[in-house]
Formats: structure tokens, sequence, C-alpha cells
């Protein structure tokens, strides 16, 4: 089993219609933000061991994991931040499906080295078509940590439902045809 | 220029780098559609209470003084296209930038919005605080004042302008008396052909109105520098990083039939999730 008990209480906390309509104090905001985090902290690791779990039983008998990756999330994907994406050179992604059906979802992270072409491999072995994006101005934000300039873009088809999809990125020297550097174009000057 | 893809969503946009219309695959039209971001200027009070004539706009109360402000028509605009997405990169001004995102074989497209920190004009002896909107426009849709909101997070609720389904109410602040709670979509339709509706979807709770035909408008950001004497005695002003807030988040805009929106509604609100993990040094072949 594992525990979601400290994220229910915070949601439990952040039912109040001041956390709600943000009509709280700004150290009381400031408080709200510091409990949900630590609370995604362990959600995280309970999805871990869920899509661990998941994948044991997706795997069967034929191949037993011995231990189950860590996988992690990255909070501030929103403002393209994922130390874990910028720093590695290779790693997987693994897209969970809440919903009842089949949906697409179009999968963007950030990377520092724009020299490299990125190879993502689908759960069939089959490249999928991927997409170097530079970033926009969003990202000036203060308190943004990250050295990328660059989003991967890809996505990720017919993910199915309350089920997963794991992609294998890599980074390699040599381009692939299915790899597009995209740049962008002034259309309109300040 | 025109963007976008074959199978799904084309924008054809002005010269300033705005967007002019909306090309749809399924059924075949080319939609007038327009997007732009205003702010509203809070009202400035005493706060000489109980009567409330005073009452500065603040964290309680949205309360515009009366003027709504059009920010910068012409944006500086990059495009990135690309077989995966195309992007359409807007910046207005140091506190306001959009992301416009088109994807491969996607009917909707996504507003990516990044607003603050809001600044104030300084000197004056009553600075007004900034509430941010964006607007979307469908000039041929006629909603006849009637829009929908999913207020109680359950089901889409009939709004009417300058009405009240239970008594008969003279609004003396008509935009403030409009909006009503966002919790995840806000659509209008077309009263001669319902299939023709405007939705856009929302990544968190927002105020949002239908205050003229076609149009929806949603609340972005606000930045107040007055309490509005409600109790919770400070001015909505909230900083980060040494910086009043930044806000970012996203909108899905879609002119597709209200049971596509639905969808479209899940998708959002029971988002994918993504993990990351290391793929413990293996290659491909031994990792799958």
């Amino acid at each position: 089993s594992f525990d979601i008990s400290e994220a229910k209480e915070v949601m439990g906390v952040l039912q109040h219609h001041d956390s709600i309509t943000g009509t709280e104090k700004a150290h009381v905001a400031s408080d709200y933000a510091r409990m949900l985090t630590n609370a995604l902290k362990t959600v995280e690791l309970a999805a871990s061991f869920g899509l661990g779990k998941l994948m044991r039983k997706g795997l069967a008998q034929k191949w037993i994991l011995t231990d189950s990756p860590k996988f992690t999330s990255c909070l501030l994907l929103n403002i393209s931040s994922c130390p874990e994406t910028e720093s590695a050179r290779s790693f997987v992604i693994t897209i969970y499906n809440p919903l009842s059906r089949y949906v697409n979802k179009l999968i963007r992270f950030p990377v520092v080295n724009t020299q490299l072409s990125y190879i993502i491999r689908g759960p069939n072995g089959e490249n999928i078509p991927v997409q170097m994006v530079p970033l926009s101005e969003i990202i000036n934000i203060p308190g943004r940590v990250s050295d990328a300039s660059v989003e991967i873009a890809f996505i990720a088809k017919n993910i199915p439902p309350l089920g997963y999809k794991s992609y294998y990125v890599e980074s390699t020297k040599v381009k692939s045809p299915d790899f597009f550097i995209s740049e962008a174009v002034e259309l309109t000057e300040p | 220029v025109k963007v976008g893809y074959e199978n799904g969503t084309t924008l054809s946009l002005t010269p300033e780098g705005l967007i002019k219309t909306l090309h749809k695959k399924h059924p075949d039209r080319e939609i007038p559609f327009h997007q732009n971001f205003l702010y509203y200027r809070g009202a400035v009070g005493n706060n000489n209470l109980p009567e409330g004539g005073e009452r500065s706009s603040g964290a309680y109360i949205f309360r515009p003084n009366g003027t709504v402000v059009p920010i910068l028509s012409k944006p500086t605009t990059k495009l990135v296209k690309g077989p995966v997405v195309t992007e359409i990169q807007q910046k207005y001004n140091n506190w306001l930038s959009q992301v416009i995102r088109l994807y491969n074989g996607s009917d909707h497209v996504e507003f990516q919005w990044s607003v603050g920190p809001i600044p104030f004009q300084e000197g004056l002896e009553k600075p007004f605080g900034k509430e941010v909107i964006t607007r979307y426009t469908v000039s041929t849709l006629h909603n006849n004042g009637i829009f929908y909101t999913d207020s109680n997070g359950r089901e889409m609720i009939k709004r009417r302008l300058n009405y009240r389904p239970t008594w008969q109410v003279e609004l003396l602040e008509p935009v403030a008396g409009n909006y009503y709670p966002v919790t995840t979509s806000i659509n209008i339709k077309d009263i001669n052909n319902p299939s023709q509706s405007l939705s856009v979807i929302t990544d968190r709770s927002e105020g949002g109105s239908s205050l003229n035909e076609g149009q929806i408008e949603l609340m972005l950001h606000r930045r107040l520098l007055h309490d509005d004497a409600f109790g919770v005695g400070e001015a909505l002003n909230e900083m980060a990083f040494g910086a009043p807030l930044v806000a970012v988040g996203s909108h899905y805009v879609t002119l597709d039939s209200c049971a596509k929106a639905k969808m479209l509604v899940q998708e959002k609100v029971l988002d994918s999730w993504i993990f990351i993990s290391s793929n413990q040094g293996l290659s491909y072949e031994k990792w799958k």
C-alpha cells in the first residue's frame, strides 16, 4: 500500500474559500503553496509505487522488475523548468492517462544542449517525430532557475484508458530523420 | 500569414500579428476570430463603510472604476513552425506575453498567457490597480446576451446579461455584476445555429463573462493597491522573488460543439500525468 493521506489532508485544508478564491493574506498563500508542494511529493512517491506495480502487472510473469524505477514529476514544467530532462542525456518519459478513454497528448520538456539531436522511441520501438522549439518570452519569469532555451515536443498518441505509455528518449550527435529543428521567425518588430 | 495544419485548425494573422480568422476542417469553414488583452482599472475608494459607495476594488470584490484599457494591439510576434506543433509567440510588453499553440491533428487552439509583474503608474496620489483580462471574439456569432458557465463545477448554468432569475435586477456595476465564476469552462452559442459555439476551457477557476455579442472574456491576473475593507486587511498585491507575482496559465479555445468541448474539458481537468525516470544506463533494446 502507499500513503496519500497527507495530500488528502492538504486538499481538505485547501477547500477553504480563502484558498479557492485567493482572498487569504499573502503569507497564508505562501503557506498553502508550501503544504501543497510537500503533499505533491508524497503523491509522487505513491504514483511511482503505483506505476511500478502497474508495470510489473503488465509485464506479467515474463519479466520480474526487481527494482521499480523511481518516477519523478516536474512541477515547474509550466515554466519550462525540469532539472531531470535538462541534465540527463537519456531518460524515459512515462505518461499516465487517468481518463477512461484513449487520449493524445502533446509532451514538451526543456533541454539545455541545442547542438544535440533527440531520438524518441515509443513502446513498440517506433521512432516518433520530434520537434525542437525555441522557448518564448514566457520563460523570463523572476525565480525561474533553468539554462534551457529550447523544448523538445512530441505527440504521445493513443495513451490507453487508465493506463500508461513509456517513451525512451536519447540525445545523439547524429541527426535523426525524425528530428526537426524549428526556428522562431519574426513576423512583427517591436 | 496562415499557419496551422491541414488535418486540424488553421489561423490567419493580420500584419500586426493578431489573429484574424480561424479555419476549421470539420466542418470545413472559416470563422472570423479575434483575441486581445485589456485591463480594468480597479476602483480606489476611502472604504467609508457601511454605505460601501467608496469601497476599493480588492481581494474580495472585483470593482472596476468604469474604464477598460486595451493593451497594445501590435505585439512583437514570432512564428515557430514544425511537424508537431506550431507556435505564435507574442510579446506585448515587459509584463505580458503569450504563446498560441496549434497541435498537429487537433481542432482546438491553446493560448498560454503570462501576466506580470503588473506595474502601476507611479506618481499618482491614489494609484489604481490593474485587473487584466483576455477577450475572445467571433464576430459572426450572436448569442443574444446568453452565456453558460460551470460555476458549481458540475453543469453548465445558463446566464443572461443584466438578469437574475428570481428578481428584477438593475445593475449599477454592469461589468462586475455580469461576471460569474468559471470553474473549467465558459461557452456561448449562436441563437439561430446552436451548433456554432465558442468555448474557452480554463486550467483553474477564473472569473468570466460575455459582455458583448460573440465575445467571451476571462480575468487572468489582478494587482491592486488598496484593501477592500472586507476583512483581509491588506491589498491584493502579492510578491514572489522580490517582485509582484507572475501568473502563467493556459486556455483551450474551441469552436466545436458543446459535446466535443466537454471531452476537451475532461482532457484539460483530468490531464495526463508525466513522469520522468532513469533508463538505468540501458540501451533501448535492453531497457525494452
